[in-house]
């Protein structure tokens, strides 16, 4: 079961602040629940999904794009950029919403709404229901709070390893250009050595001959 | 023996490296682990 | 000003939730305020400072021991070890909290409470603050997974960067081993070619003495 609780006012009470819950299954589409309550007095009301095609059919408006305006007017974030008025007519339990444009607002919606006998209740389950979900998020939160510590002592571990890589690499070049110098100087060595025996084998050979 | 000194002396550089048989990478990576003391 | 609500069952009333609501400044010890309702009324009392040294003093508890054991059982957080009861006579308006042991339980502190002319105004305002509350965790909680998303980027990034570093430093090895083979081969074939004209000037040495 899916519920969204909203703070609005009644165009017909600007200054008093009424909470609205919306419950649904799955899809907002399949018919929902309204319960409406200023804290003292509760009401509540069903809309079907035959209500939702027939409201829908009345604004010749496609089904779809009815429901995704429904969706903004009765299940919105903060910040949506629309505007949606309410009003509730106690004596007759008429609760409507209307799309309010620039200078127009056009009807979305109404439901019949009977008063609570016990809105006590309704009240302690919408307060608890708040509580959960605070808790859920805190919750959620501490969750995402160790998991960004674990990230990024994560990336500092290997950031140090890529910086031990990069002068670990230098020293690596320098230390085998160092070895092959060695011995490369060996062989240098050597092919000195062999020339200065054949300058020496020629120059006695020499000598050898003017004796003879 | 003073012969096999001078024999190996010949042959071989102080690292152990051949005078006269063409090394292979792999081979000088082994003979560079073995160097000690590398100033 | 700090606040925190929580959900309670009285001794009296053990199948009812109530909802208490404790507000204070800064610090505890400096005295705070309680709500009390239970979605129809609503009672309001306040401890002082005054009040709390003067419980302390009554139990013979240090006043830092009392204030602790007075946040657990007033601003406790889920998952807390110790066990407190509450009651309240309505009455006599008379709110009072106990901490509950193995088999015993001593008063830690108790208020006296009014009830509140308007109830829907408080009631209001307790949903109004929880509503704000998820507002609030669920925005820190966006804010939260952006950032875990961004580090485990940045994390998958220096990863890579590491990966290509290895193969990098894997190839300059193999490039530097090559370099160096090249070079030596060749000294080594000089002295090959060097060795050889020696062998070979032994050797004619010899036939020209035989021919003498």
């Amino acid at each position: 079961m899916e519920r969204k609780v909203s703070r609005i006012s009644l165009v017909s009470e600007p200054s008093k602040i009424y909470f609205l819950q919306v419950f649904w299954e799955k899809e907002l589409s399949t018919g929902f629940a309204i319960s409406l309550t200023d804290g003292l007095s509760a009401w509540t009301g069903k809309v079907s999904e035959v209500d939702i095609s027939r409201e829908a059919e009345d604004m010749a408006m496609e089904k779809e794009k009815y429901i995704d305006e429904l969706r903004r007017a009765l299940v919105w974030e903060e910040g949506s950029a629309d505007t949606y008025i309410f009003d509730f007519r106690k004596e007759s339990g008429h609760f409507f919403y209307e799309k309010s444009l620039k200078d127009v607002s056009f009807r979305l919606g109404s439901v019949e709404l009977q008063e609570v006998s016990s809105p006590d209740e309704v009240i302690r389950e919408l307060i608890g229901h708040c509580l959960d979900c605070i808790a859920e998020q805190q919750s959620k939160n501490k969750h995402l709070q160790k998991e960004n510590e674990r990230l990024l002592s994560d990336w500092n571990k290997i950031q140090k390893q890529l910086e031990k890589y990069v002068s670990a690499r230098e020293v690596l070049e320098a230390d085998l250009y160092n070895r092959f110098v060695l011995v490369l100087n060996e062989k240098k060595a050597k092919i000195r050595s062999l020339q200065k025996l054949i300058n020496e084998g020629q120059a006695p050979e020499k000598d050898t001959q003017n004796e003879r | 023996t003073p012969a096999t000194q001078r024999h190996f002396a010949r042959e071989y550089d102080r690292f152990g490296d051949s005078y006269f048989a063409d090394t292979s990478p792999d081979q000088l990576k082994e003979l560079f682990s073995g160097m000690k003391d590398v100033p």
